[in-house]
């Protein structure tokens, strides 16, 4: 997984 | 924490919408820009797995925020006044685009909309805030609605403060969108804690 963030939070 | 704050907020909204068959009080407005939020921000479910409870929840706040939607649009329809829920969404929604282009972790359409997301989220409340003042008094239902609403994203606070120093992690698009979401709110936590937990009706001084 890449993404630059985590994006993992609601 | 803020999580279940959030999941509370709308079970309180469902149950205000039930047991007075009405959604007298609540802004259609603010409701349909969740169901924007929502789309726009878990369209990464198809791709993007982080776990059972993340996808549950995601799962979740769109399914129940298109059906209050179904709610006030349909079943309760005459109970809704468009003549009190009047705040401009084209004022949020450029911004939030103009800000979601200017600051994302990625050029791309995906990371875009995310930014896109969080802006309006932060916002989103201000059509039921204005409605709120016309009004200049609401039902305690409601208010204890908006307080889950509200304290949701001052929850993630402490946490972003955590992940900074536990893990290194910090997001700086959430962290300035969630603290101007927190701020909107200061005034309205001050009339629900000072009149309503106290056991009297919110009003907004005339």
């Amino acid at each position: 997984d890449d993404l630059p963030v985590f994006h993992d939070e609601l | 924490a803020g999580d279940i704050s959030h999941l509370a907020s709308i079970v309180i909204l469902l149950h205000k919408i039930y047991t007075s068959h009405s959604c007298r009080g609540i802004s259609f407005k603010t409701q349909a820009l969740y169901v924007l939020v929502f789309l726009t921000r878990y369209l990464d479910l198809f791709w993007h797995w982080v776990s059972l409870y993340n996808t549950a929840m995601k799962v979740f706040f769109i399914a129940s925020s298109v059906y209050v939607l179904y709610l006030m649009k349909y079943k309760y329809r005459p109970t809704h006044d468009p003549s009190i829920d009047t705040f401009k969404v084209e004022y949020l929604l450029g911004p939030c685009l103009i800000l979601g282009l200017i600051f994302n972790y990625e050029f791309k359409f995906t990371e875009i909309l995310w930014s896109f997301s969080i802006w309006l989220e932060a916002v989103a409340i201000l059509p039921q805030l204005f409605m709120l003042q016309r009004t200049g008094e609401a039902e305690a239902i409601t208010t204890h609605y908006l307080a889950a609403l509200g304290a949701y994203r001052a929850l993630y606070i402490p946490n972003w403060i955590w992940r900074y120093f536990g893990d290194n992690v910090v997001d700086p698009i959430a962290v300035v969108a969630g603290l101007v979401q927190t701020g909107l709110y200061l005034d309205f936590f001050y009339v629900y804690f000072t009149k309503v937990l106290q056991g009297q009706k919110f009003e907004l001084p005339a």
